[in-house]
């Protein structure tokens, strides 16, 4: 564990106990693409398989406990919750996102570490983990105007990829053996989603104007 | 220690 790792984790953390917060508080989810955390549930689902098999240590074990009961305890707000869901826009929220999660099982069958069930879901997850926010950063373009809660959590989303890179570099140094292709290539190409939106992010927060992405 | 498992992270 290194320190990049763990802030990355704990930025990882805070987003999404920040949409928790937001949707738990005000309910509403407006500006929360159902689609990107249906994505996210899908992701921790396939990748933390080993969950009760693999004991890494008490923190991987709690983080992933934590990561699976919220990113599934907010798409059951989305969509079930009788406030919340009212302000689901689903007529915004179109981004087709079952398009993605094919080709993103399929690259797994063909390009992994091993040709393992657990490792080709794992590999799954990691393609699909890269694109889980295509249809948030689309919503966010249709809807414009980003309540400062959704930008924070989409911030720290690219904040945790970015640490993570960070971690990837630092294990590369530290640990010789530690060489990794599959997801130092798809956690750059999620981190590289989301630079136009930091891009966007810092500019509102420098010149201390609402957050707006071009159309 | 957790560093040698293949998938040790998050």
């Amino acid at each position: 564990m290194n320190i990049f790792r763990l802030a990355g984790d704990m930025t990882h953390l805070a987003s999404v106990l920040v949409l928790l917060l937001k949707i738990h508080t005000i309910k509403s989810c407006a500006g929360i693409s159902l689609k990107t955390q249906e994505l996210y549930a899908l992701v921790f689902a396939t990748r933390y398989l080993d969950l009760f098999t693999d004991y890494i240590s008490l923190y991987n074990t709690l983080m992933k406990l934590i990561f699976l009961v919220s990113s599934f305890s907010i798409v059951w707000y989305i969509r079930h919750h009788k406030i919340v869901r009212r302000s689901y826009d689903k007529d915004q929220d179109t981004f087709r996102h079952y398009f993605l999660v094919l080709p993103c099982f399929l690259l797994a069958l063909v390009i992994n570490e091993k040709f393992t069930v657990k490792e080709i879901m794992w590999t799954f997850s990691l393609y699909l983990e890269a694109v889980a926010i295509l249809p948030q950063l689309v919503l966010l373009q249709r809807t414009r105007n980003i309540d400062n809660l959704t930008g924070q959590y989409v911030f720290l989303l690219g904040a945790y990829r970015s640490l993570y890179i960070l971690n990837w570099i630092y294990r590369y140094f530290t640990e010789p053996h530690y060489v990794h292709w599959i997801t130092w290539i798809s956690g750059l190409v999620q981190t590289l989603l989301y630079a136009d939106f930091f891009y966007y992010y810092f500019q509102s927060w420098k010149n201390n104007v609402k957050l707006e992405l071009p159309a | 220690n957790d560093e040698s498992n293949d998938h040790d992270e998050l």
